[in-house]
């Protein structure tokens, strides 16, 4: 990415490697 | 200075990677397979996931499932994929396991396998269905009684081979309405239903043929004077299980099974079940 040193570039959303995604439901 | 045991550290793995979801399914299935009681458990979620070198080749996945009951008995032959997950109003059953999964020639091979499985606690049960019956022991007088009940029904009714209970896998006492709801697991017999006056004397067929039964039973009210019983039962084709072990809580008891006041032995397979296997072969504890 490129961007102008002086305009803040927002943080990409942070991936969690784990736990991993819930398929049915948490109990 | 070179770092101790160089590579043999291992690497994180996301947990929604497709690989390590193969490896999961693989896991899910060799425990599905290997049950003997209680109920198939699905995948809900992968946890953690930690992949090791091995020597000469190959990998081991290192990681922590966590599954959910299915409404199939482990005796049923549907896939797994076919079952419906236990809903939180009928009680669910989560299990929690830790499996080591080899990857060798892009095949993978479960090497160990340990569950705990232990219901959703009452009080979430209360949350989302408050008049719902949480599960009862299975050695509840009221749960011995109406599997009894429901089975001798069955056996009455039906024209074929006579049917034992191999287990009772689940249950629950709805105090409000005089109602126990049971759930068993049966074996056809060498002696006909209708000719039996004898149940000791008769003996599992040499082909194994199991069943599923769902019964319910009334007790007598004050208005009410008569006790009821109602069951259906599902009879599976002949089937050639795999030698089995079993998949145990915290308590010593089979997924899906309340924890019991008594101390049953654990993962001793019910009457008429295959033993372990006893020798070399990926260890299912």
């Amino acid at each position: 990415n490129v961007a102008q040193p002086s305009v803040a570039v927002a943080p990409g959303p942070v991936v969690q490697p784990c736990p991993g995604r819930i398929r049915h439901f948490k109990i | 200075v070179s770092p101790p045991n160089p590579g043999l550290g291992y690497r994180a793995l996301n947990c929604d990677d497709p690989e390590s979801e193969q490896a999961a399914l693989v896991a899910m299935d060799y425990l599905n397979k290997n049950l003997f009681r209680g109920y198939k458990h699905t995948l809900n979620q992968i946890d953690k996931v930690k992949v090791w070198s091995r020597r000469p080749t190959g990998e081991v996945f290192e990681m922590e499932i966590d599954t959910l009951e299915t409404t199939c008995h482990a005796l049923d032959p549907t896939p797994v994929a076919n079952c419906s997950v236990r809903s939180l109003g009928e009680h669910a059953v989560e299990g929690d396991c830790d499996f080591r999964v080899l990857k060798l020639d892009g095949q993978f091979t479960v090497l160990f396998a340990k569950c705990d499985s232990s219901p959703d606690s009452a009080e979430d049960l209360r949350k989302v269905c408050p008049d719902c019956p949480p599960l009862a022991q299975l050695n509840n007088t009221k749960v011995v009684h109406a599997v009894e009940a429901a089975l001798t029904a069955f056996n009455t009714q039906t024209n074929g081979s006579y049917f034992q209970l191999v287990e009772v896998s689940r249950a629950q006492i709805a105090y409000r309405t005089r109602m126990t709801y049971v759930e068993f697991a049966i074996a056809a017999t060498d002696c006909v239903a209708k000719e039996v006056t004898d149940p000791a004397k008769c003996n599992l067929l040499a082909e194994k043929q199991y069943g599923f039964c769902k019964g319910s039973f009334t007790e007598k009210g004050p208005v009410n004077g008569n006790e009821k019983v109602a069951v259906t039962c599902t009879v599976f084709p002949t089937q050639q299980l795999p030698v089995a072990a079993g998949v145990d809580d915290k308590e010593g008891n089979t997924a899906g099974e309340e924890p019991q006041p008594d101390n049953s032995p654990v993962a001793t397979p019910p009457a008429n079940l295959p033993e372990a296997p006893v020798g070399s072969g990926p260890l299912l504890v």
